[in-house]
């Protein structure tokens, strides 16, 4: 795992709550605001359970400690998006395009760079850089979980055994 | 982002590795002399299958390296 130059994170008390909301005016035209809003409870999700940290669905966007939006070209950061180079997905039985990418694991992995965490070397990482087209990678790994909870500490209800053991399934299964 | 500049139809003949270093220095990919190892690739001095591949997959448009990052970084039209 990596952090970004001087370590940045949040610091109001722990356990800490922390506000998303979605652009009204920037969302993708054909997800429904419903089914970007499910991903996006379930990619918190993933990264709540490992910290003492919990995430808020607000309506306000203005004042959000996140803002979630779908923005192409220039968007503020100084880093210009090159524009489309595929499609959304929320489920790969319905979407059949060969470039259709998974919202859930790219909203993973954004998740874990407003949290602090930079781009990861380990592959199977949710914080490595680049994801094929049509495969998903919803899960943290160890990297990704040793990451965070070295910026914020444990949720104490997160046992990491089960994750190594769920790694280690997957592993034999490969 | 999108390296199709030069990824579309590679031939093994005709790309060698500073060809892609200029490249990616020129659209603000990667410093000067950088050569550091990255995304858990093997170095093996050639433009390999597995690094390609690489280089064509769609990636988070966040710089891997946020420390090397340059004013050209900001500048260059990508």
């Amino acid at each position: 795992y990596v952090y970004f130059p001087g370590r940045p994170r949040w610091t109001r008390d722990i356990p800490l709550q922390l506000t998303y909301a979605f652009s009204q005016e920037n969302l993708t035209p054909y997800l429904t605001p419903t089914q970007i809003r499910r991903v996006f409870r379930r990619a918190f999700a993933k990264w709540a359970l490992v910290i003492p940290v919990s995430f808020v669905e607000t309506e306000d966007y203005e004042i959000a400690d996140i803002k979630i939006g779908f923005f192409a070209g220039d968007h503020g950061d100084g880093e210009p998006f090159d524009g489309v180079l595929g499609t959304w997905a929320v489920d790969f039985h319905e979407q059949k395009s060969t470039v259709a990418v998974d919202l859930e694991s790219v909203a993973v992995h954004e998740i874990g760079h407003v949290l602090g965490l930079g781009h990861s070397s380990v592959k199977d990482a949710a914080m490595y850089p680049t994801l094929k087209p049509r495969s998903k990678k919803v899960d943290l790994n160890v990297d990704d979980v040793v990451g965070v909870q070295s910026l914020y500490g444990t949720n104490p209800n997160f046992n990491i055994s089960g994750l190594l053991a769920s790694e280690t399934s997957t592993n034999l299964a490969d | 982002r999108n390296p199709s500049q030069f990824t579309i139809n590679p031939s093994r003949h005709n790309v060698n590795i500073p060809e892609i270093k200029r490249h990616l220095h020129r659209f603000g990919y990667l410093q000067r002399n950088n050569n550091n190892k990255n995304l858990g690739l093997p170095i093996t001095g050639k433009p390999d299958s597995d690094t390609l591949s690489h280089v064509r997959l769609p990636r988070c448009g966040y710089p891997d390296d946020v420390d090397s990052k340059t004013t050209a970084f900001h500048t260059k039209q990508k």
